[in-house]
């Protein structure tokens, strides 16, 4: 009965994910790998093919400041701070999307209120990092939900800091997708990534640690019906956890400088409240 | 609260969305 009942979490978390990620790992790779049939998509690599593909990104306009008005200089500058702005529209409706995920699963809305905040505020940005993983290969990443495939050298091309935003993502993403998890292994490890009971500022923390387990214990078992031929995936994928929270700091280190540097960007406000002395 | 006003909206509104 209790490995019924693992069964069940792994099958209820599999479906909440189903239900609020619209691009999963299964279409991802089937775009990726041109199985899609005419549904190719738009490349991006270069200013002139990021200025055409932006009817396909839901780009607000920004205005330009005024010492920016010089044409040429204009025009790059816009294209560039546009496409950061889009990034942050998107990103902010993953944050949404991920606390959906959070509160369907079992005993996550129970939890003391603002233990749920501090679990969102830490857990979120390793989350999406994590579902970045599918949408990547070593030569670019799909965007704007599968609709665009970005090049990584394009991405290497813009100028500092903009250039240092991604790369480290695709490290730990072509290593990270070597583990071969499907999109119901991930639902469980999502899961365990969001209940973590060492994030700081957590007011009771055993409720949390008890949850975690369970999810732990499903995942576990999960793993070895999906993967039985993959020696210690389980082991494998709790050591991405550490990597994870370094690519985390180190990301959060670099919108503190933009904010610095850039003087005109604005960071979405949630954004702004989840990066907030995080790290 | 007022530090995470939108996380906590987002955590206590199941369907009315916030504006992103």
């Amino acid at each position: 009965p209790e490995a019924a009942d693992l069964r069940a979490l792994a099958r209820h978390l599999y479906e909440a994910y189903l239900k609020y990620f619209p691009l999963t790992k299964a279409k991802a790779r089937a775009i990726l790998s041109g199985k899609t049939g005419d549904n190719v998509p738009f490349v991006i690599h270069d200013m002139k093919s990021l200025m055409e593909g932006e009817q396909f990104i839901n780009c607000k306009q920004i205005p330009v400041p005024e010492h920016h008005q010089q044409q040429h200089i204009k025009l790059l500058y816009a294209v560039e701070l546009r496409f950061f702005q889009s990034c942050q529209s998107r990103s902010a409706e993953a944050v949404r999307e991920v606390t959906e995920f959070a509160k369907s699963i079992p005993g996550f809305v129970d939890l003391d209120l603002n233990d749920q905040v501090t679990l969102l505020k830490y857990g979120v940005i390793e989350v999406l990092i994590i579902m970045m993983s599918p949408l990547m290969n070593k030569d670019g990443t799909l965007i704007s939900y599968g609709q665009i495939f970005m090049t990584r050298e394009f991405l290497k091309s813009l100028r500092k800091p903009f250039c240092q935003m991604m790369e480290p993502k695709f490290e730990f993403s072509v290593k990270f997708n070597t583990l071969e998890l499907d999109d119901s292994d991930m639902a469980l490890f999502l899961a365990v990534i969001i209940l973590s009971g060492d994030r700081p500022g957590l007011l009771n923390v055993k409720p949390i640690e008890q949850l975690q387990e369970t999810v732990l214990h499903s995942l576990e078992l999960q793993l070895k019906l999906n993967h039985p031929d993959s020696l210690q995936l389980f082991a494998k994928l709790l050591q991405k956890m550490t990597d994870l929270r370094q690519i985390v700091t180190d990301h959060v280190h670099l919108i503190q400088l933009l904010k610095k540097t850039e003087i005109d960007m604005c960071l979405h406000p949630l954004l702004q409240e989840i990066m907030k002395d995080l790290y | 609260k007022e530090k995470h006003k939108i996380l906590h909206q987002l955590l206590q509104n199941s369907t009315s969305p916030v504006d992103l």
